[in-house]
């Protein structure tokens, strides 16, 4: 699921 | 990071250097729609606010700045420095039959009720169909300069390289992102029938016309 520290992909 | 979504982001940054490029060189933005890159432009804003407090790597800040300068750089382009070559009268997709829809729907299906995780829902759902201006206009003019067609084709071709590195993260890293990946299916099928004419005319040598 969706990473809690941000968003990691472009 | 995998070479998926390393050439997908390499995809689209060919596809941004291209159109910067085609305008610049020909010093024309004829068969442009300035309304797709005024979304992108406002894609890349709304999801990139986080450019000054979640770094993530070297890489990554800097794609992020190397997009928002381009994209900027083309709408001012369009709007701007070659505005006498913008052909208003063929980019009339209705842009707010796009945002308002896109807006809402960022409200309602996100993963986090914050004002930076919706705005980057809301770039989400906007990238899959800010294409839609320009493929619309393309219909409209019946064709498009092969340049045009190459750019399009890059640009379609990193989301949907993007899908094959969704499916690499779930694989192996058991990582998945649902409103990412149901927004890069819809943005990847936009441009099917555009990969079919390209496929099938761009690289047999003709022009892309379509019926008129």
């Amino acid at each position: 699921q969706w990473n809690q520290q941000g968003h990691d992909e472009l | 990071m995998n070479v998926f979504r390393l050439t997908g982001d390499l995809s689209h940054l060919v596809a941004i250097i291209l159109l910067l490029l085609k305008i610049w060189k020909t010093r024309s933005c004829a068969g442009i729609s300035g309304k797709s890159q005024v979304m992108f432009a406002l894609v890349f804003t709304t999801r990139y606010l986080d450019l000054f407090t979640n770094f993530i790597s070297p890489y990554n800040s800097v794609m992020k700045v190397i997009y928002l300068g381009c994209s900027y750089a083309t709408v001012y382009m369009i709007y701007m420095k070659f505005k006498a070559s913008y052909d208003g009268n063929h980019d009339t997709f209705r842009a707010e039959f796009l945002i308002i829809p896109v807006g809402g729907l960022a409200f309602l299906v996100n993963h986090e009720f914050t004002p930076l995780e919706i705005l980057w829902t809301f770039s989400i759902y906007l990238e899959s169909v800010a294409i839609l201006p320009q493929l619309f206009m393309i219909t409209k003019t019946g064709e498009a300069e092969t340049i045009t067609t190459h750019y399009l084709f890059a640009l379609g071709l990193y989301r949907a390289l993007y899908l094959i590195n969704w499916i690499w993260r779930y694989y192996f890293e058991g990582f998945f992102d649902l409103i990412a990946i149901v927004a890069g299916c819809v943005q990847t099928i936009l441009y099917c029938d555009f990969f079919y004419l390209y496929i099938t005319k761009v690289l047999h040598g003709k022009k892309l016309s379509l019926p008129a």
